[in-house]
Formats: C-alpha cells, sequence, structure tokens
C-alpha cells in the first residue's frame, strides 16, 4: 500500500533527526528530506511489517546523489600532467581558522611527492602568530621548500614569489598556504578574493572542519561565492565524527571532496568513499 | 464584515487562555528548527521542548501576551537558567593561581590562552604562559608572538619532549618570577587518541591546577557534547571558553558541553586578536541562540 501523507510527514521527520543527529547542517538536512517527499508518495510499502526496507534506499539513493567524490588517480593524473607545462600548476588552499590548512597543504604536498611530482610551498599566511614557523618546520620533514617573506608582507605576492621561483627552478606544482578567515568578514574575503585574481590558481581547495555544524553551510557558500570552489578537504575525521558535515558542503556547494584528514600526522589523509559514509549516517 | 470577523478569530486565539494545542506544536516546532540551526544537540531540543510542551499545557496564558511570546519567554529563562543566570566570574582565589587550558584540535587554546593572560596583566596580575605543547611545530614561537611585549613570562622548553616535566619546571620558574596567575597552555586532543587523554589526567594529577578552562569552537556542531565529556572525565573542567563567536555560528553545541561538565561558560571569543576577548552574558547568547 501507499503512505499516508501523515506517514510521509513523520518518515521525512525522522530522516531529518537521524541526518541532524549525525552531524548535518539542518538546512542540508530539510533540502534532502524534500527532496524525497515526493519518492515517498509513490513508492509502496508492506500491508504489515518493515518498511525500513523499503525506504532506507530511498534515503541512500538521496544521501548517494549529494555525496560528491573525487577519482584520486585522475586528480593526481591532471596534476602531473599539467606539470610539464613551463608554468607551474597552482593550488590554492583557503578555509576557516583552525580548520587544518597548513597541515593539510603539507600533506597533500608528501602525497604528491610520492606520484613522482615535486613542489613548492608559498607562505601566504603572513597574518597569524608563528604560521610561517609551522610550515616551514612541517615541510623540512618531507623536505619540501617553502617560500616566504616576512609577517605582514602581502600574501599575493607572497605566491607569485613562489610561482616564479617554481617556474626558474622548473618545479611543477606550487601550494598555496593562506590564513584562516571566517565566513562573515567581508575585508578578509575580499582579501582571499584578491588573492585569486592575482594567482590565478588552477585549482581552489576548501579546507574544513568536519566537526563544523550548521556554520559548514554558511562557510561553504561564502568561501565558493568569493573565490569558487574546485574541491574541498574536510579534517578531523579521527574525532569519531559520523562526517555529516560532508553532506552540509556537498549540499551547499555541489563541490567534489578531494581528501579527508584522518589525523595529524603528514600520512593521515585519504579519499572519500561515499559509501561508507552514507552507510554510518544511516545507522 | 469578513476582515473584521478573521482580524477577532485571530485576537481570540491568540488572547485564549486555554492552552490551544496547534499553536502551541507551532511555536514549539519553530524553536526546535532555531535551537537546532544553532547547533544545539539534537537529543537536548527534544527533550527540552517536551518539558517546554508539558509546562505551556497546565499554564494559562497571562493577559495581554500572544501565546508565542509567552512560550518565547518560558524557553528564553529556561536557557538562562541552564547557564547559570547571570554573568560569572573566574577568581584568582590564591596565588599562584594556576589555570590549564584544554580542547579539541584548532579550537583556539594559544590564542586564548594569550588573551586570557593580558586580560589578567591589564587588571593588574603579574602573569605567565607554560607552554605544554610538545607536538605542534612552533607552539612555543606562537605564544611568544603573541605575547610580545606585554610583560607576561613564556616558559617552554624548544626541544620538549615530556608535557609534564616540562609543566613542572614551568610552574616552578613561575613561582621563582613570583607570578600571581599562570596558564597552562595544552596540545590539542580528542577523545578517540587513547594516549594523549590519558597524556592529560596526567598533567592534571601533576599540576593539580586550580581552574581547568574547556576551549570549545564555537562552530562545533553535534559532537561537542560527547567529545566535552571525554575531557571532562580526564582533568574535571571548571569552565568554558566559547571561541569563533565572530562567524555565523551560534554555538548552540556549548549548552550540550555545559550540559555533560555542569561548567558555566565565562568567556567568548569574537576574533584573532589579543582584545577579542569578552565575558560570557547568558541573555545575549540566548537571545542570539534564538535567533
Ligand atoms: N586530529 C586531527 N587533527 C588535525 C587534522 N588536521 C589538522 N589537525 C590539527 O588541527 C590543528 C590546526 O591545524 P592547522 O593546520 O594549523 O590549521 P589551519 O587551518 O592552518 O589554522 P589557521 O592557519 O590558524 O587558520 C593542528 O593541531 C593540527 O595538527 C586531522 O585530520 N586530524
Ligand atoms: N575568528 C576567530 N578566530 C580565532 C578565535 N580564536 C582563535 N582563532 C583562530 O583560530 C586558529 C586556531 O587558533 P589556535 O590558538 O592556534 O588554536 P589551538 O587550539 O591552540 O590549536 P592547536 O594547538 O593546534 O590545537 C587561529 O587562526 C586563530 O587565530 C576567535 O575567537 N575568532
Ligand atoms: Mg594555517
Ligand atoms: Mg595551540
Amino acid at each position: 500500500r501507499q503512505l499516508s501523507d501523515e506517514e510521509i510527514d513523520e518518515v521525512i521527520e525522522e530522516f531529518k533527526w537521524q541526518l541532524v543527529s549525525n552531524d548535518v547542517a539542518l538546512l542540508a538536512a530539510e533540502g534532502l528530506a524534500s527532496e524525497i517527499k515526493e519518492k515517498l508518495s509513490m513508492v509502496k510499502v508492506p500491508l504489515f511489517g518493515n518498511r525500513g526496507e523499503v525506504l532506507k534506499p530511498i534515503f541512500r539513493e538521496a544521501l548517494s546523489s549529494v555525496l560528491l567524490e573525487t577519482d584520486e588517480e585522475q586528480f593526481i593524473s591532471k596534476v602531473r600532467a599539467a606539470g610539464h607545462d613551463t608554468e607551474p600548476f597552482k593550488l590554492l588552499f583557503v578555509g576557516p581558522n583552525g580548520g587544518g590548512k597548513t597541515t593539510t597543504v603539507v600533506k597533500v604536498a608528501k602525497r604528491l611527492k610520492r606520484e613522482g611530482i615535486p613542489s613548492l610551498i608559498a607562505c601566504s599566511d603572513t597574518f597569524r602568530a608563528a604560521a610561517i614557523e609551522q610550515l616551514k618546520r612541517l615541510a623540512e620533514t618531507i623536505g619540501v621548500r617553502t617560500v616566504s617573506q616576512k609577517y605582514g608582507s602581502d600574501p599575493a605576492a607572497v605566491a607569485i614569489d613562489a610561482v616564479n621561483s617554481a617556474r626558474s627552478n622548473r618545479i611543477p606544482l606550487v601550494l598555496i598556504d593562506t590564513a584562516g578567515r571566517t565566513e562573515v568578514d567581508t575585508n578578509l574575503l575580499e582579501e582571499m578574493r584578491k588573492i585569486k585574481r592575482v594567482v590565478s590558481p588552477d585549482t581552489v581547495i576548501f579546507v574544513g572542519d568536519v566537526l563544523t555544524g550548521n556554520a559548514m553551510v554558511e562557510q561553504a557558500t561564502k568561501f565558493n561565492e568569493y573565490v569558487g570552489v574546485d574541491y574541498a578537504i574536510l579534517t578531523k575525521l579521527d574525532a569519531d565524527v559520523r562526517g555529516g558535515a560532508t553532506v552540509s558542503l556537498c549540499f551547499a556547494v555541489k563541490r567534489p571532496i578531494l581528501f579527508l584528514g584522518v589525523g595529524q600526522g603528514l600520512d593521515d589523509i585519504v579519499s572519500f568513499k561515499k559509501s561508507e559514509f552514507i552507510h554510518r549516517l544511516l545507522s | 464584515n469578513l476582515a473584521q470577523g478573521i482580524r477577532s478569530a485571530i485576537a481570540r486565539l491568540i488572547s485564549s487562555p486555554v492552552p490551544d494545542r496547534q499553536t502551541i506544536e507551532e511555536v514549539i516546532r519553530g524553536i526546535q528548527r532555531a535551537l537546532l540551526l544553532a547547533d544545539v544537540r539534537a537529543d537536548l531540543v527534544k527533550s527540552f521542548s517536551d518539558n517546554i510542551r508539558e509546562r505551556t499545557f497546565n499554564v494559562e496564558l497571562p493577559r495581554g501576551i500572544s501565546r508565542r511570546d509567552h512560550i518565547l519567554k518560558i524557553v528564553y529563562d529556561e536557557l538562562v537558567r541552564l547557564l547559570g543566570g547571570e554573568r560569572k566570574e573566574l577568581r584568582v582565589s590564591r596565588t599562584p593561581f594556576v589555570i590549564m587550558m584544554v580542547g579539541i584540535q584548532g579550537t583556539g587554546k594559544t590564542t586564548s590562552t594569550a588573551k586570557l593572560a593580558n586580560y589578567f596583566a591589564k587588571s593588574g596580575y603579574r602573569v605567565g604562559v607554560v607552554v605544554v605543547d610538545v607536538y605542534r611545530p612552533a607552539a612555543l614561537h606562537q605564544a611568544r608572538q603573541l605575547l610580545e611585549g606585554r610583560g607576561i613570562f613564556v616558559y617552554g622548553e624548544e626541544d620538549g619532549q615530556d608535557p609534564v616535566q616540562i609543566a613542572k619546571r614551568g610552574l616552578k620558574y613561575m613561582s621563582e618570577q613570583k607570578v600571581d596567575v599562570v596558564i597552562v597552555d595544552t596540545a590539542g586532543r580528542h577523545k578517540e587518541q587513547q594516549g594523549l587523554m590519558l597524556e592529560m589526567n596526567e598533567l592534571y594529577e601533576a599540576i593539580r591546577p586550580d581552574s581547568v578552562g574547556l576551549i570549545v569552537d564555537a562552530t562545533i556542531g553535534q559532537q561537542a557534547g560527547q567529545q566535552a565529556e571525554a575531557f571532562h572525565r580526564v582533568s574535571p573542567v571548571g569552565w568554558i571558553m566559547l571561541t569563533k563567536m565572530d562567524t555565523s555560528a551560534r554555538g548552540g553545541g556549548a549548552l550540550a558541553a555545559v550540559n555533560v561538565t555542569g561548567a558555566p561558560i565565562l568567556f567568548i571569543g569574537t576574533g584573532e586578536k589579543i582584545e577579542d576577548l569578552e565575558r560570557f552574558d547568558p541573555k545575549s547568547y540566548v537571545s542570539r541562540l534564538l535567533g
């Protein structure tokens, strides 16, 4: 038989609460819930007994269509191919305060180095206390060189400096670490937009914290609005998270997740597999 | 006429002393939504709204107030009450007064340590900071740079390996300098890092701080309570500081942290600069929470 209107509302409420308690932002949960409403009105459930069998696939499908994976091999080949031009391939990393950008930049550099792609890192966080020392020390541990100027210098100028150095040293890749900033600070959002305009990176990567709740929607939206996000990397998945923030992000900006940060070590980076996420979000 | 009829029907509905189940449900749903958007933990939102629903059904609506405003007032008052009522103080009850800052990676502990150190220095205390974070590259540099030129002592060991030993030596140094308030900055950690949670317990036992501050990122979602509980078990939390309140987040996760630790929120962080520290005010926090 079909579900009554009341039952549909009940199922939708249940779905929303399930998602929210697994850290999906309310707006994303509501958006997904309204997307399945139509499917729910057409589905046939058994006259007696468990309707879960019929409903689970609908929930799974909703999550599967919103979550976006990246083919890691394809990404790496793209970076490697670009490395044969005379112009270095530029990756710009942006994101909120403390989200894990600096650590992630070095993780990505290490990952690509393992694939035979050498890189140079630009210390374009010229604001935060010890940002340059932190990045230098991390990069040193994997034998990747950094380019920096003094604190207070123009982040875009540091990035250009790094690109020029990469070009003359035939280094095919430049990763640019920037300062953390909030989605409500228009001055800093403008600064980020200017960095992009001056440097014109090949790829912009948003690095966010998977522990983030509802703010993830506004963060992703605003960063995307100001610089256009190509990929996202979410960190701190090792903190026992259901990973609902991945849904919030994908729902907000429809961009793929490139990697996940799963620890503080420089090897703690993995690719995003949506099937295991969906399983966890629905259990 | 029709307009007048509808107007009086609405007036009757709003001023009706008899609880209208449907109206109450709608108002409660609206409040639930506001709380969820503010990151209040889902189960707390549910139990809270059950509690409110029960109370409004048994209460006659006071004259001259709409059902909606009546419920909002009950919710507002209840939330303010849960947060301890009025602003609380961090009292420097002895000397040296030792504060230990703990929290998840990247929540703003080091920055908040500097803010707090400056806050006490401005109030006339002799202040020192001991950095026992041996994992984060340039953690000591960060504290030194933040506190440069403020007459605040900073102790740390460049190639230090053992946080407990650094803490002990640091406290000894601070007492030699006759420091009144010592703030210990620790490394970020989360509940799944067994070794680090054990280390936190060792630090707590070795330092025996007068006050432990849990630094919570206002942007945190549903995990706030669980993580706070893990910290509380290894080093009893005395107070909470909510950082990054200068974002779109409303910091509702802190309610779960308060709930599991019984600790009051004393401060909020409103930016990256040393001055961006405010004393927590439950009333303005709750107004912001309810949107
Ligand atoms: N557990 C865990 N910690 C992480 C992860 N990624 C980064 N961290 C930690 O999070 C903290 C902040 O990382 P940073 O790399 O400094 O973050 P950031 O975004 O560059 O910070 P700002 O530049 O200050 O905005 C550090 O203690 C990191 O070790 C992760 O995947 N898991
Ligand atoms: N916007 C904003 N940023 C803040 C606030 N407090 C700290 N930050 C920023 O958050 C980032 C992380 O701050 P830290 O003080 O390094 O955090 P932490 O907890 O010591 O990090 P770990 O030691 O790696 O665990 C930095 O970019 C700070 O400037 C705040 O109240 N508002
Ligand atoms: Mg950084
Ligand atoms: Mg720190």
